[in-house]
């Protein structure tokens, strides 16, 4: 009972005592499934050789691979009506989330809003998103080809030449220009994005997506400048959306999941555009 | 044609490979930002020219003194942050949704506005359910973005035609119940 659902007879999401997510029923099954936020410390090199390079613009390169959890609480606000079902979530003083259900819709919306990404500790800082669920993916993941085809990726692994990952974290990046996925024999989760970010699965079952980073030093590749942008004095700040699908996999006979995944991104990437007009001269009835 | 002759030039511009990716210098980062704010403003003329011609037509003349009724068709461009002049300062207005899709669609829209009190008609004159939410706390706490949006109003606009568009009339109702108001569930522990 101190569980919070939010949802409709599609797609129930629940949050824990915590605050974060931690179940979603959908298609039949109900499937463990977190969501938090993570940020990366970016690394600091000479850059005279190649092994040596600061995180920057054109790469990315988290120090020691170290990670740093956004919260281990999140305040939660519920707003439930009879169109949209919303938790508003704040997860620290720059990084909050509103996580969504529409009445008739069969997956969930992520606003997240992040930033400005403090750098008082002199540390660059590169913020991900990340979805745990208990899907065994055993290592395979799909990531999108500039919206078209879905392309197999597998961790630690290259389809044309033996490997050897040296940079465990973005050695197994791949570009994400609208979707990223895995799956198992019965379950699958798919994330749509609103940009291209950079994805990845580094655990079975976990995709994650890079959301806004800030940084300290240049790269040495030919910018020459270190990202680190800002507007009145500070960080930038950056709201986007992600799209989480959740439900039987292609592997079982059921409705195509991936189809209906297709047609959210077709409405998520050209949605419809909006004019507005002044009507203080006209009433309802003129106008009619 | 100069108009959408500058918004060919400016996407151009934009294919090159700094700006897909990023990696531009941050002072070509904000000329890239005005070159599209200019191009896109510049494109409006055109669009308000159109929407005009498509929307008033043959009606034109039925109406009193047609130059009044040539509309204003504003793109808010901070829609992105909850944000549009035209919602937040008028107590009446109107939204066309052109869709670009190939196929009719349904789409839950999200208009910014400073109350919780308003009332959406479709092109039928009928009654539109709405659900207002506010909008989120941190967005509000940002100093620099400056609205007066307090609240989202949501409402679904359905069967928007392949390639075309559905206008709807939006007019605050200063005689809604507070019931209206969005109140959030308590908190459990």
């Amino acid at each position: 009972s101190s569980y919070t659902s939010i949802g409709n007879k599609q797609i129930k999401l629940t949050f824990d005592t915590n605050g974060f997510l931690s179940q979603v029923t959908a298609d039949e099954m109900t499937r463990m499934i977190s969501q938090e936020f993570l940020y990366y410390e970016a690394a600091v090199g000479d850059n005279r050789e190649f092994l040596n390079r600061s995180s920057g613009a054109y790469i990315f390169r988290p120090y020691k691979n170290k990670y740093h959890f956004a919260a281990d609480q999140v305040d939660i606000v519920v707003y439930k009506g009879d169109l949209v079902q919303e938790v508003h979530q704040q997860f620290n003083e720059w990084i909050s989330q509103v996580v969504r259900v529409y009445s008739d819709s069969n997956h969930a919306e992520f606003e997240w809003l992040v930033g400005p990404i403090p750098i008082d500790d002199k540390m660059g800082k590169e913020v991900i998103t990340r979805f745990n669920s208990d899907i065994e993916s055993n290592g395979i993941f799909y990531t999108d080809s500039n919206g078209r085809e879905m392309l197999k990726r597998q961790r630690d692994h290259r389809d044309s030449w033996y490997v050897r990952i040296h940079e465990a974290v973005s050695g197994n990046y791949y570009p994400v220009t609208a979707k990223i996925a895995l799956e198992d024999k019965l379950a699958r989760m798919a994330i749509l994005t609103d940009r291209a970010q950079g994805g990845s699965s580094l655990k079975d079952g976990a995709l994650e997506l890079m959301v806004h980073r800030r940084l300290l030093h240049d790269d040495a590749f030919g910018v020459d400048e270190s990202l680190n942008e800002t507007e009145y004095g500070a960080g930038l700040i950056a709201r986007g959306k992600h799209h989480l699908f959740v439900g039987q996999s292609h592997l079982r006979p059921s409705i195509s999941l991936q189809a209906l995944e297709r047609v959210a991104q077709l409405e998520t990437l050209l949605p419809s555009w909006r004019f507005f007009s002044n009507m203080s001269a006209f009433s309802s009835t003129q106008w009619l | 044609e100069a108009h959408l002759g500058f918004m060919r030039e400016t996407m151009g511009i934009m294919q090159h490979h700094d700006a897909v990716t990023g990696t531009e210098k941050q002072k070509v980062a904000l000329d890239y930002a005005k070159r599209l704010s200019v191009a896109i403003r510049a494109c409006g003329a055109n669009m308000r020219n159109i929407l005009n011609t498509l929307s008033l037509g043959s009606k034109q003349n039925e109406l009193d003194g047609s130059k009044n009724n040539v509309l204003e068709f504003k793109t808010c461009t901070l829609l992105n942050i909850s944000s549009c002049s035209v919602s937040e300062t008028n107590e009446r207005f109107a939204l066309t949704l052109y869709n670009p899709l190939a196929h009719s669609t349904n789409e839950y829209v999200r208009i910014p506005v400073p109350d919780y009190k308003y009332i959406v008609l479709d092109h039928a004159g009928k009654r539109v359910p709405t659900q207002v939410v506010p909008v989120p706390k941190a967005l509000i706490q940002i100093k620099h973005r400056k609205s007066s949006a307090a609240f989202e109003l949501v409402f679904q606009a359905t069967q928007l035609p392949p390639v075309g568009y559905k206008t709807y009339y939006i007019e605050k109702n200063s005689n809604a119940t507070r019931s209206l108001a969005p109140t959030a569930m308590p908190k459990k522990s």
